[in-house]
C-alpha cells in the first residue's frame, strides 16, 4: 500500500516521492550523458589512431556493458538513500503536529461539541435580542412614566395653588369657611328677601 | 496522484485560515 | 539536522556509485582500448568520474534551490525539536475536511460566546436596574394618583 505521505506534502509543498523521482530521474540523466561522453571521447581517440582494430560496435557494447554495470549498483544505492532521506529527512515524525494544525491539538472539538457550540451561541443571540427589547420596553415605559409623572405633578401643583390661594386670604380650613360663606349667602339672601319685602 | 495529493495537502494547509478570516469576519459583523 | 543528513546520504551514495565504477571495472569493460591506450583509458576514467561527480553535486544544489529545501529542513527541524516532549503520535487530517476546519473555528467560537454571555449578562443587569426603576415608577405614579384622588375627594 502506498504511504501518500500527504502530512509531508502539507509541509514540503511536494510530496517526498516527487522530490525522489525528480532526484533520481536526474542523476540518471547524467549517468547516461557522461556515459555518452565517454563512448564519443573514445571513438573519436579511436579515429585518431591509425589503421586500429577496434570497432566502434565494439566500443558500443563496451559502454552498454559498464553502463549495466552501474544502472545497478546506481539502482541498489538509490534505493537506499531513498529509504533514508524518506524515514530521517522527508518525514514528519508521527508525534509531530505542524503550527498550522496546532489549533487541533488545543481544541479537539468533535462535530458534536462544535454543533453543541453553535447552538449555545444561536440561543444566547436569542436570549441577547430578548433582553433587548425587554430593555426597549423598559425604557419606553420609563419615558412614558415621565411624561405622566409630569401631568400629575402639574394636576398635584395645581391643587397646592388652590390650597394657596385659601392660605393667602387668610382661609385656613376651607371647608369650614365654605360652610360659613353658604351660611352668609343664605342669610344674605333671606335679608335681601326681607330687605325687598319691607321696601314694598 | 501526485498531483492529488498535493492539492489536498495545500488546501488543508491554506484553507482553515481562509475561512477563518471569513467567520470571524462574520462574529465582528455580528458583534457590531 | 535533516540539511546536514541529506548532504551526508547523497554523498554517500555519490561515494559507493563511484566507488562500485571502479577503474579496474572501467577497464575491464574496455579491455582491448584499455591493452592499446592505457593512460587515455585512465584520463578518459578520471574525466567520467568527475564530470559525473560535478553534474550530480551541481543538480542536487539546483534541487535544493528549486524546493528551498535548506530552509524546510531546517524549519522542520525545529518543529520535530519542539515536539520532542510530545510522546502520543500527534493530530492527522481526519479526512473530513468540515471536521477539521471546525476545529479551526473554535477558538473564534468560543471567543464569540463568551462575547455574547458578557453583553447578555451586561443587558439582564442593566434591564433588571430598569425595571427596578419601572416599579419603582409605577409605585410613583400610584402614590400621584391616590394624592391627587384624596385632594379632588377633599375638593369634592
Amino acid at each position: 500500500s502506498v504511504n501518500p505521505m500527504v502530512y509531508e506534502a502539507q509541509f514540503f509543498g511536494f510530496t517526498p516521492q516527487t522530490c525522489m523521482l525528480r532526484v533520481y530521474i536526474a542523476f540518471q540523466d547524467y549517468l547516461f550523458e557522461t556515459m555518452q561522453v565517454v563512448d564519443s571521447v573514445i571513438l573519436k581517440k579511436l579515429d585518431a589512431i591509425p589503421n586500429c582494430k577496434i570497432s566502434p560496435s565494439e566500443i558500443r557494447k563496451s559502454t552498454e556493458k559498464f553502463l549495466l554495470f552501474m544502472k545497478e549498483h546506481f539502482e541498489k544505492l538509490f534505493g537506499k538513500m531513498e529509504e533514508v532521506l524518506l524515514q530521517l529527512v522527508l518525514n514528519i515524525p508521527k508525534n509531530v503536529l505542524l503550527p498550522e494544525d496546532k489549533v487541533q491539538e488545543q481544541y479537539p472539538y468533535s462535530k458534536e461539541q462544535l454543533q453543541a457550540l453553535q447552538e449555545e451561541i444561536q440561543q444566547l443571540q436569542q436570549q441577547y435580542r430578548a433582553e433587548a427589547a425587554a430593555g426597549q420596553a423598559l425604557r419606553a415605559e420609563l419615558e412614558e412614566q415621565k411624561a405622566v409623572q409630569a401631568e400629575l405633578e402639574k394636576i398635584l401643583q395645581w391643587f397646592d395653588g388652590l390650597d394657596n390661594i385659601c392660605r393667602e386670604h387668610g382661609i385656613s380650613n376651607f371647608k369650614e369657611s365654605f360652610a360659613f360663606l353658604t351660611q352668609n349667602s343664605k342669610k344674605l339672601q333671606e335679608l335681601l328677601k326681607d330687605v325687598e319685602v319691607k321696601s314694598k | 496522484f501526485d498531483e492529488l495529493i498535493v492539492e489536498t495537502a495545500t488546501k488543508r494547509k491554506q484553507w482553515p485560515k481562509k475561512i477563518l478570516r471569513h467567520a470571524v469576519q462574520t462574529y465582528k459583523a455580528e458583534q457590531e | 539536522g535533516r540539511a546536514q543528513l541529506f548532504d551526508t546520504v547523497v554523498d554517500t551514495f555519490l561515494q559507493k556509485l563511484v566507488a562500485a565504477g571502479s577503474y579496474q571495472r572501467f577497464a575491464s569493460c574496455y579491455r582491448r582500448f584499455y591493452k592499446l591506450q592505457p593512460e587515455l583509458t585512465r584520463g578518459i576514467y578520471e574525466q567520467f568520474i568527475s564530470q559525473l561527480q560535478a553534474s550530480i553535486k551541481e543538480e542536487i544544489q539546483e534541487i535544493k534551490q528549486e524546493g528551498n529545501l535548506e530552509m524546510l529542513f531546517n524549519s522542520l527541524d525545529k518543529i520535530v525539536e519542539e515536539a520532542k516532549t510530545q510522546e502520543e503520535p500527534a493530530w492527522r487530517p481526519s479526512g473530513v475536511p468540515e471536521e477539521d476546519a471546525g476545529s479551526a473555528l473554535a477558538p473564534y467560537l468560543l471567543k464569540h460566546r463568551a462575547y455574547l454571555q458578557r453583553i447578555l449578562r451586561e443587558k439582564q443587569e442593566e434591564n433588571r436596574q430598569a425595571a427596578e426603576a419601572v416599579l419603582a415608577g409605577r409605585g410613583r405614579i400610584t402614590e400621584l394618583q391616590q394624592l391627587i384622588a384624596a385632594h379632588q375627594q377633599a375638593w369634592q
